[in-house]
């Protein structure tokens, strides 16, 4: 579970990093 | 390196540190590595004077990675004039601090029988990245929420033609490690970090887009003196 928050956590920086 | 074998970390040409007319005949040309942890000054010794050298050592002043010879120069023969010889010294990071200007700077005396001779160089920091700089990922997204974005710096990689996962291993090899990957309207982002020999941590993304061979970095590290040298390591790895 935490492995699976941590893979959607980078997929939210990432989006964040792209569409700020 | 051969087929097969990680490319390792980048080793930049030799350079003449010491021309002969300032040194009464003594040139020195030199670059720095870090092979398996160990960094190296290699050195290019030229007696470019009549008379043979002997008794060499060499001196570094503090500098700001506390850089120190961890031996002393070995130069086992007398140098006879036209002769050169090469020279590893194994360097330690355990000597002592003080910030320089610029920060990579280096202040070195070498000696022979003749004089003391004085001359600076720099080192990429790349020099100081060790082999442990993995961070752990959930360690990773808490810093980087956590440096404020006043210390984050963008730089831009121009005519950079390898895929994200070519610059990953590259990077790799120079113990620049990517924690994650993500795609987001066809651009790569590369989540990485570095950490320096005295405990400093270095957070990057590197945004690379298909087709466009200009890469965005990002740098967010606490000291942020020192994102622009990480950024010139990028440079140098991803180019060479």
């Amino acid at each position: 579970e935490l492995e699976d928050g941590l893979d959607e956590a980078f997929s939210r920086l990432a989006k964040s990093r792209t569409n700020p | 390196g051969s087929v097969g074998m990680p490319a390792g970390a980048y080793v930049p040409p030799k350079s003449v540190w010491l021309p002969a007319m300032k040194a009464k005949g003594l040139e020195i040309s030199g670059t720095f590595a870090r092979r398996s942890g160990v960094i190296q000054m290699e050195l290019s010794l030229t007696n470019k004077a009549m008379s043979v050298m002997t008794d060499f050592a060499i001196q570094f002043n503090r500098n700001s990675f506390g850089l120190a010879p961890a031996g002393p120069l070995q130069v086992l023969t007398p140098l006879s004039p036209n002769q050169t010889i090469e020279v590893s010294l194994p360097l330690s990071t355990s000597g002592p601090v003080m910030k320089m200007e610029p920060l990579n700077n280096l202040q070195v005396a070498v000696k022979n029988n003749i004089d003391v001779f004085y001359f600076s160089c720099q080192y990429p920091i790349s020099l100081l990245f060790v082999e442990d700089g993995k961070m752990e990922r959930q360690v990773f997204l808490a810093t980087w929420k956590d440096i404020p974005n006043d210390n984050e710096a963008q730089f831009v990689i121009k005519d950079c033609h390898l895929n994200s996962d070519a610059a990953s291993s590259k990077l790799q090899g120079s113990n620049i490690f990517t924690i994650a990957k993500r795609t987001v309207d066809n651009q790569d982002m590369l989540y990485q970090s570095i950490k320096l020999t005295n405990g400093i941590w270095v957070l990057t993304e590197l945004r690379v887009q298909g087709g466009n061979p200009s890469y965005t970095l990002s740098v967010k590290c606490r000291a942020s003196e020192v994102s622009q040298f990480v950024y010139q390591c990028y440079e140098l790895v991803l180019k060479n």
